[in-house]
C-alpha cells in the first residue's frame, strides 16, 4: 500500500508578517 | 518498509505502535532528526490515544526538541485542548518557551484557539510573557484581529482583579 507520510510538526514563526513592535 | 515510531504516532495506529515498542522501550522517547519524540508527533497530529498510551508507557513529556520546541507547544498551536490538559495534568511548565520566545499561550493565540487559550490561562498562563519580537498574547491577538481570544484574555484579566 502507498505509505502515506505526515510532514515533521512544527511551530510557526510567532511574529512573522507582523510589524515590529 | 515500515513506518517510523514517529510516522505511527502521528498516524494514531496503536497497534502497531504496541509491536514497535515490543522491539526496545528505548524507542519510546527516541527523537527524530530534528529533536522531536514519538509523544511530540503524536500530540502534534491531535492523537489523544496514543499521546494516553504513551504517556502510560513513560514516555517523558518534558524533553524539547532541538529548538526547545515543546509537546505542550504543539499540541496548544493545533488547539488540541484535551492534550493540553493531559500534558498539564503531568506536570509539563504551562510557560515553557523556545528559541523565538514562543509559550504555549502565544501558540494557542497564534492559533486562534479561544477554549485552548482560555485553558492554559486557567492553568496560570503568564500573560506577562512575551515572544522575541516584544508581541504579548494581547499584543498578538490585537494584531491578527481575533476578537473572541482578546474576549477571553480580557475576562481573564477581569477575574484576576475580582478575586484580589
Amino acid at each position: 500500500s502507498q505509505l502515506s507520510l505526515y510532514t515533521s510538526p512544527s511551530l510557526p514563526n510567532i511574529s512573522l508578517g507582523l510589524p515590529a513592535t | 518498509d515500515t513506518l517510523s515510531i514517529h510516522q505511527l504516532a502521528a498516524q494514531g495506529d496503536l497497534v502497531q505502535l504496541m509491536s514497535h515498542l515490543q522491539q526496545g522501550s528505548s524507542l519510546l522517547n527516541v527523537p527524530d532528526d530534528r529533536g522531536f519524540t514519538p509523544l511530540m508527533w503524536a500530540a502534534a497530529f491531535g492523537e489523544i490515544a496514543v499521546v494516553k498510551f504513551l504517556l502510560q508507557m513513560g514516555a517523558d513529556p518534558h524533553t524539547l526538541a532541538k529548538e526547545r520546541e515543546s509537546t505542550l507547544s504543539l499540541a496548544s498551536i493545533q488547539g488540541y485542548t484535551d492534550i493540553v490538559l493531559l500534558l498539564l495534568d503531568h506536570g509539563v511548565d504551562v510557560n515553557i518557551y523556545d528559541w523565538n520566545g514562543g509559550t504555549p499561550l502565544l501558540y494557542a493565540v497564534h492559533g486562534n484557539h479561544v477554549k485552548c487559550v482560555e485553558a492554559l490561562l486557567a492553568k496560570g498562563a503568564d500573560l506577562t510573557m512575551e515572544a522575541d519580537s516584544g508581541y504579548s498574547p494581547m499584543d498578538l491577538a490585537v494584531a491578527l484581529g481575533f476578537k473572541k481570544v482578546q474576549q477571553a484574555i480580557e475576562n481573564h484579566v477581569l477575574k484576576l482583579l475580582q478575586n484580589n
